[in-house]
């Protein structure tokens, strides 16, 4: 049995979107620490890793691993259902063909008397996040506040099945790396670079210097360059541009595939670039305290 | 051009 409530299922959402243009069908591999994915994408030039840590939902249960094989396109269609402010709850039996998805609306959006479940409710031993635990915590509140009765909260729920399938996925071996530049930017820049840059061409190089941050591009049209300096005292923590630097570095990559990367930009305020030469890119998103998406690239490299 | 390589060429299929 596998059980995973996620209090903002917009990390769901918008996990699936920044990876169904990648990949058409992956494993979601669940344990008792994690749920992840690793996929390729056709042409084995790209791979995209997702890892959302047990902690970070608010209930998580892993009786033994699984392996849940997904169509992405169709689980997007499904996670689509769900509003932004839905927390979700996935669902699977061990030996199960498809996965439970649970959508939950925000707590204040319907209210009712409806005493008797609640007060069965009290002193339960349903798990953390439960129906019935969520029932206690607002009868707690309620009670607080006004002292007298029971007031609960029936959930706006929706349940979708969606068809799970068996999936030989390709799984790469990827060796903890120390990398020779990692550069932490805001998101929504490295999102504007990669777009403004495609204008002009098919292949962007990135190049690290001390001197800062070097995003080129060269087409028919004509040149691209933007560069961009460490700037690692702005006043938000998210608009800081960090760059750490053993050696410079400089490699080529297809453009395509970087804006693939940027679907992922809604994750979070902030993209990691790790870099070192002749190896693939890794292109992380930290998604809160609750995991992450990588992406990595292989390079092109001058014969 | 410079080739584009695939990532198999840097990691190894478990």
């Amino acid at each position: 049995m596998f059980e995973a409530r996620l209090t903002s299922g917009k990390i769901l959402k918008q996990l699936i979107e920044a990876l169904k243009d990648l990949v058409q069908e992956a494993n979601i591999d669940c344990s008792d620490d994690e749920i992840s994915i690793q996929a390729m994408d056709n042409s084995h030039v790209s791979l995209v890793a997702v890892s959302l840590r047990s902690g970070g939902f608010d209930h998580f249960r892993c009786d033994r691993p699984l392996s849940l094989g997904f169509n992405a396109t169709n689980m997007g269609k499904i996670l689509k259902c769900a509003g932004n402010e839905d927390a979700i709850t996935l669902k699977a039996e061990d030996d199960g063909d498809s996965l439970s998805m649970v959508f939950e609306g925000p707590n204040q959006d319907r209210i009712a008397d409806f005493g008797e479940f609640a007060r069965g409710a009290r002193g339960s031993d349903s798990p953390p996040g439960s129906r019935r635990e969520k029932c206690w915590k607002i009868d707690f509140n309620f009670a607080t506040m006004r002292g007298v009765g029971v007031l609960v909260v029936i959930f706006d729920r929706k349940i979708y099945e969606l068809k799970l399938m068996d999936i030989d996925s390709e799984q790469l071996g990827i060796p903890d790396t120390d990398y020779k530049v990692t550069i932490q930017m805001p998101s929504g820049e490295f999102q504007r670079i990669i777009r403004d840059m495609q204008v002009l061409g098919d292949t962007l190089s990135i190049s690290c210097t001390k001197e800062g941050v070097k995003f080129g591009v060269q087409g028919d049209l004509g040149t691209g360059n933007v560069l961009i300096r460490q700037n690692a005292h702005a006043e938000k923590d998210e608009d800081r541009v960090m760059i750490e630097m053993e050696e410079p570095v400089e490699l080529t990559f297809a453009l395509r595939y970087l804006n693939f990367f940027t679907k992922a930009t809604n994750l979070g305020p902030t993209v990691i670039l790790n870099m070192s030469p002749d190896v693939p890119i890794v292109v992380e998103y930290p998604i809160g305290e609750t995991g992450h998406i990588k992406y990595y690239l292989a390079p092109k490299i001058d014969e | 051009d410079p080739r584009q390589y695939t990532l198999l060429k840097f990691y190894e299929l478990n």
